[in-house]
């Protein structure tokens, strides 16, 4: 067993972060899409990364589904994969936008923005 | 440009499943449409000059954003009319006989994206009046503007105005949600046709529009009248639907000059 710093951070082993909310900038511009969105250019869509091990957070609002895999894997890795951190809340932005008849549209578009990270 | 490499290396090995085998192929086959149909820069800068956004859609952008960073529903205002899409469409209507009274003044809308699948809320016209120069012209007064379905000749709306008394160039906002409630009855082909006149008090005689600042010659972009179509989508849009639209559209442009372009080889053979 590994013993915990002050933080409550594990010493030695090179442990992975556990699943939570990271950072993605997006760059409408960059992916080409500005020649027929007029607005935003860029926006932060976040993304979900890190590892469900056993136990679960009650944070990550696990389904029963995820506990019993995550429980599973942690018995044998090898016969059951770790339970998927992906996101469980997201938020809409609004885009103004150029559609194909050259009418400027507003749209809000459901599921750009990451929330919040949970394991499912 | 993270999401584009997923797709295309994951897309043949994740067709091992029990997903469609297809989903991976044609997934990497429309990213190389996208990224095939991306035009060079100055040619995106011609297409993005070539339309120009109205001041009232830019506000709405910047209203509702501004609302959604704040943890509002853009749905819970009054003005969005509980809609997720606000769809604007410039006047493509012309005013001819440029020294014979304007009676009548045609507005035309081509409608044609407008999907089906979407729950229709609300429209309405915002035509731009200018400062009259030549109200002098007008008999001073309370005037009437009635907009009508160029087919039925229903009326849809009216609003009064003294022209003496508004001076102030602005926009004239008409609720045309009546005629869309039918919409199949009012549209000829895709194109959308309102009628607007004017009336001098309590008269039936139709005056001149320009008198009233609704001229249209000599507008820019900007001032042009345009169609406000309010709407709600039931299902989940999602961004590669505008993406393919989008192609779409550009394939259909590219065949009708190249279509242009061989036909005026054949003529210029033929010469």
């Amino acid at each position: 067993t590994a013993q915990n710093n002050r933080h409550g951070k594990r010493h030695g082993k090179k442990s992975k972060s556990r699943c939570s909310k990271k950072a993605l900038h997006v760059n409408f511009k960059e992916l080409g899409w500005d020649d027929w969105i007029i607005a935003p250019l860029d926006y932060e869509a976040y993304h979900c990364e890190g590892v469900c091990d056993f136990p679960l957070r009650s944070h990550l609002e696990p389904t029963n589904h995820a506990i019993i895999q995550t429980l599973m894997n942690s018995m044998d890795p090898n016969s059951t994969p770790p339970s998927c951190c992906v996101p469980t809340k997201l938020s809409p932005i609004s885009i103004l936008y150029i559609d194909s008849g050259n009418n400027v549209v507003y749209k809000q578009y459901e599921d750009m923005v990451v929330e919040q990270c949970g394991c499912r | 440009s993270q999401s584009a490499a997923i797709i295309s290396s994951s897309g043949p090995k994740r067709s091992k499943g029990t997903r469609n085998p297809h989903d991976g192929q044609r997934s990497s086959k429309f990213l190389k449409e996208i990224l095939a149909s991306s035009p060079s820069l100055s040619r995106r800068e011609d297409f993005r000059n070539a339309v120009v956004p109205h001041d009232y859609m830019i506000s709405i952008y910047r209203t509702y954003s501004a609302a959604e960073k704040l943890g509002l529903n853009a749905s819970f205002f009054r003005s969005s009319k509980s809609a997720n899409t606000i769809t604007s469409f410039v006047d493509r209507g012309k005013d001819d006989l440029l020294h014979s009274p304007l009676r009548r003044q045609t507005y035309l809308f081509d409608v044609s994206t407008l999907s089906d699948k979407e729950e229709l809320v609300g429209a309405e016209l915002r035509i731009f009046r200018k400062a009259p120069g030549d109200f002098l012209m007008s008999p001073p007064g309370l005037y009437n503007i009635h907009l009508l379905s160029c087919r039925s000749e229903k009326l849809l709306d009216s609003r009064s105005l003294d022209v003496q008394d508004s001076q102030k160039p602005g926009w004239e906002v008409l609720d045309v949600w009546g005629m869309f409630k039918n919409r199949h009855h009012t549209t000829q082909g895709n194109q959308l046709c309102l009628q607007l006149k004017g009336t001098f008090g309590q008269s039936d005689s139709e005056t001149d529009l320009r008198h009233l600042g609704f001229g249209r010659n000599g507008r820019p972009q900007q001032e042009k009248a345009i169609l406000v179509v309010y709407t709600r989508s039931k299902k989940r849009e999602n961004l590669f639907n505008e993406m393919k639209e989008k192609i779409k559209s550009r394939g259909s442009r590219r065949s009708e000059e190249e279509e242009g372009s061989l036909q005026f080889k054949a003529r210029r053979r033929r010469r």
